[in-house]
């Protein structure tokens, strides 16, 4: 197990810093095992700097930039052992348009490489354009969820649903 | 392994039959404020086995993941969710790898508690939760982001952040 | 300061009563102080029933609800007891489009009644069409913040500030 | 009392001199993720006598509020904040009320503390924040909603709720 982990290790901390440098478009960011020699023991350390800006201490990050960084770290992990399945629920909620947008292309590019299917919940219509297929679930009858398939081509009842 | 489809009956807010295909790559959700799309998620977190009444939102008993009725309709008795995998590529557990699909339920009915079925025999939680754990998924899998929670690991303590990792190693 | 804070009450979960269903367009919602007869010492205890759904506890409301929730009752304690000014720092991540809507008539008219100042932080452009005046931040040198007053007639450069 | 300009330097990532008019009803702050946006709400909420500087995302020292360098411009040794309040109206408390204009400026300087001054006259933080509770808004007042924090009062226990309450009772 110690083994395993110290593995897994060395493998998410190379994924996380490509991903946080793919996501902030530069800067640094990497893991540190601290605390004790044994890996099954130890406390995980994260260290991310913004492009341009100094090395601070993660709570001084911005809400979007904590996002980012917290997305590069899931991705990291992922991406060492991918599982058949990941659901993202509103990951998207503290970002500006352009952050969407880079957070759309990475899972796009994540998604083409192996068989992982993604389930995405969103309100932001950036991130609904970008899907292959769309479910909407409304409640028509108040308290009873209900699920619909979207046409993607009537771009419009995306919002129809949203507004019901 | 790949997961297929996730009927739901009765689970929260979905009180009649529902039922979701995944399909490959990307697919999107969109509802309306509390129409019941992070109750999907929850459903497919409860039939891989989710122990814990909190992580589901609910109060101190499972049984509130069962549909609790509104203004015009009655409550149920019970709650249902199955899971279909496709295991065509032969890539499951070898208890389970002789057939095309694996079909997981969990049943929870007032009073009588949970129970578990894979291609129709009963089993154990745990049986479930092995399954879940060598097709390299489960409940509690940092691959599951559930609403609000994109942030947990940064913000975490640092132990609590290695064993996050354990689990994805 | 016991008089004050049950009279303060009474008031507070009027308010809070009627913006809730505002909110939402109906349903109830109330306010109750428990454990204790001494509202010094008591704790208070928060109903909240979307329309058409049965009460639950507020752990079951989605994200979104407990939003508008809270808004409900940030505002009750606002129109309570008016401040001078008022603060909102991404209320509306969380919201779908109608909800955003919504919020914003209630800031439209708290802001009317009074003499409050709002400062509005968001990302949702159908907030940033309500207000009366933009202030964009940006950081055309990495790391240094500068303030740009936003002509609201040139719609356009919302979108470019937030690509920037 | 109204809230007319807030001015800041050296505070956070705002290296130089900025000010923002705060002028009627609803005005909008913009701008992409990390630009700054949530700082000018915490210098707002620092000279109005905000004490902890966990409450303020740092560290263990409110020195953390001075801009500390970017790749290619050196830190500052100092921050500071003015907000200048029009009291036209004269309805301010006693003390301070003779005048059309109050300004209250707070100082940090590397290893020197905070200073406090309102109208040219140093004072103590208990003064800045009298001054701030009598017109029914401080550092901590329900009406300052941080970013992330809007859910906090109907997340939190019942007894540390009511106290919320009391604050703007
Ligand atoms: N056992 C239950 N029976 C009936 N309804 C339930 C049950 N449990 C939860 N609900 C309802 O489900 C709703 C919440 O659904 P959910 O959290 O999935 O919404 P959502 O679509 O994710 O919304 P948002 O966009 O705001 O996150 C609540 O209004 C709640 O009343
Ligand atoms: N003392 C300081 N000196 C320099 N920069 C600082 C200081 N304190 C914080 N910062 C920087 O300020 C940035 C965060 O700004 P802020 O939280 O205001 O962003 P924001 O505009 O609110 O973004 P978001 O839209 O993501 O919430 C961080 O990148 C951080 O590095
Ligand atoms: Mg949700
Ligand atoms: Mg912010």
């Amino acid at each position: 197990a110690r083994l395993l982990l110290s593995q897994a290790f060395e493998k998410i901390n190379a994924y996380f810093q490509s991903l946080f440098i793919n996501l902030f478009g530069g800067g640094e960011a990497y893991l540190k095992l601290i605390d004790s020699d044994d890996p099954l023991d130890a406390g995980l350390e994260i260290f991310a700097q913004p492009p341009g800006k100094s090395l601070q201490s993660l709570s001084l990050l911005s809400g979007g930039e904590q996002t980012l960084t917290s997305i590069a770290l899931i991705f990291a992990m992922f991406l060492t052992n991918p599982s058949p399945i990941c659901v993202l629920d509103e990951i998207d909620a503290p970002l500006d348009d352009a952050n969407v947008d880079r957070v759309c292309d990475l899972l796009e590019d994540v998604s083409s490489r192996g068989n992982t299917r993604f389930l995405v919940i969103t309100h932001h219509r950036l991130t609904m354009a970008r899907m292959d297929r769309l479910y909407g679930v409304t409640m028509a009858e108040r308290g009873i969820s209900q699920l619909v398939s979207v046409d993607l081509d009537k771009q419009m009842s995306f919002f129809d649903i949203e507004e019901a | 392994v790949q997961f297929n489809t996730l009927r739901l009956n009765g689970f929260k807010s979905f009180s009649g039959r529902t039922e979701i295909d995944i399909g490959e790559g990307l697919t999107g959700i969109v509802g309306p404020n509390g129409c019941g799309k992070s109750n999907l998620v929850e459903a497919l977190r409860w039939v891989m086995g989710e122990s814990s009444s909190r992580r589901m939102r609910g109060g101190s008993t499972m049984e509130d993941v069962i549909f609790n009725g509104t203004s015009s309709r009655s409550s149920r008795n019970f709650a249902e969710v199955s899971l279909v995998l496709n295991n065509r590529g032969r890539s499951a557990p070898a208890a389970f790898n002789t057939s095309d699909e694996i079909e997981v339920i969990r049943r929870i009915e007032r009073d009588k508690g949970s129970v578990y079925k894979i291609n129709s025999n009963t089993v154990r939680a745990r049986d479930v939760q092995m399954l879940f754990a060598d097709i390299v998924v489960g409940a509690n899998s940092p691959a599951l982001v559930s609403q609000g929670r994109v942030t947990q690991m940064i913000l975490a303590k640092p132990t609590e952040r290695r064993k996050i990792l354990e689990e994805s190693a």
